[in-house]
């Protein structure tokens, strides 16, 4: 489903040349929840964003779905994004101008889901997360966790093959941390691909399989 | 040092009214390491920044360091707050138009610090918690927990009585986590009075009491 071969991305900055990625070598099969882990600073935001097709590498192979990433345009890439990937970032990029009903409700538009089936779809969502009573606000009118949890909802809306979580419980309390793992747990039962980054010993259990980065290379 | 009297903090939006701070009474003596704890939502947050100035409570008094603060205008609060705290946002708040050094060394600026001595002081934090090689970069440019560690330079670095950290170590991995909890102990040690929000058990554990919250209510 994901193979990679060499895979390096490198950030210069003035004098600084920085390779976030060296040359990672990583298979992932459709069905598994991986779990990436390392020190802060190591690549492994950078590797998300890799391979959920946000950000191109500068050298080696990415095959998403059988099929060669590499050479392809921003456009063919973000299309191929928004038809098989969820994505919760680190610091969540909600968008400012929409609430939080309009914000998780965006897939399902692109996905060209009925209104009213959307409006179920999210509420229902909403609620799971016990923000249900925050639809109408916006994303600055809520606590940290409140909006991490609004990203969250807007990853799982559009039921895709993979959900990519950047430490999806970063701001949440072991309780609510604990229900969003159960509810990703859950959807990999049933099939969805999970690739999260965290730094949660706790929250790395419930993966299959751990992948661990030091200086933008896997070391296990 | 710091003495609340039914503290309370209310936010209307359209129909919903939340009581984000409910009548709270909360005393913190000189030198104490107190951690605020409790689910998302409920109030942490919101009572930091009121605390720390950032905020004015709809009712109740407040009185830090025996000022009545109930009643001072936005401009003697932020004066108050300059002279005697070090704030770390949950979503870190830095400067995009400056880079590494520049935001660390703003405290060390307003309080007249010369430039000789700011670029010592600044150079050594930055070192201290790693990440030293990222001085000229600009906020964007750094990883999440990198990121972290600039909010938490930027809030020691002008030496201040107080420290207020909000969840300081939620996007770090155990390590660099546990090394920011080592510099706050040990500020604490030498006399600083620390304030931390935090949904980590093992953060907790450096504190000297725990107060748990719950819509926006003290339960301990
Ligand atoms: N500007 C605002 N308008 C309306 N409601 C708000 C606003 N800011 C915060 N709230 C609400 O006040 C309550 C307390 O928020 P606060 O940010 O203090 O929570 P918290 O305990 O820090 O949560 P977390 O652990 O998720 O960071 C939440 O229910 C939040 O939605
Ligand atoms: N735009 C950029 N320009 C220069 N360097 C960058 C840029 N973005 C990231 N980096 C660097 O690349 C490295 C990897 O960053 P990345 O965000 O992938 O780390 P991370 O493992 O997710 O860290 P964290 O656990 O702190 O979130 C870091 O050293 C970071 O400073
Ligand atoms: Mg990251
Ligand atoms: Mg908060």
């Amino acid at each position: 489903m994901i193979r990679t071969e060499n895979l390096t991305k490198l950030y210069t900055t003035d004098e600084v040349e920085t390779t976030a990625l060296n040359k990672i070598n990583l298979s992932i099969q459709p069905g598994e929840f991986v779990a990436i882990m390392g020190p802060s600073g190591c690549g492994k935001s950078t590797l998300l964003n890799v391979l959920g097709l946000l950000d191109e590498p500068n050298s080696g192979s990415y095959y998403f779905l059988d099929k060669n990433i590499t050479g392809l345009t921003e456009k063919q890439r973000s299309k191929i994004r928004k038809q098989n990937i969820g994505f919760i970032f680190q610091s969540f990029n909600l968008i400012d101008e929409l609430n939080v009903f309009e914000n998780v409700e965006l897939p399902l538009q692109y996905q060209g889901v009925s209104a009213s089936e959307r409006k179920e779809k999210v509420m229902t969502l909403l609620e799971r997360f016990g923000i249900g009573h925050r639809a109408k606000h916006y994303p600055q009118q809520l606590s940290g966790g409140q909006q991490q949890r609004v990203a969250i909802c807007r990853a799982i809306a559009g039921n895709q093959k993979l959900i990519f979580a950047d430490e999806p419980t970063g701001n949440l309390d072991s309780t609510n941390g604990q229900e969003v793992m159960k509810i990703l747990s859950g959807l990999n039962q049933s099939g969805t691909t999970i690739i999260m980054v965290t730094h949660s010993e706790q929250d790395a259990a419930y993966a299959n399989r751990i992948v661990q980065l030091k200086d933008g290379m896997i070391v296990n």
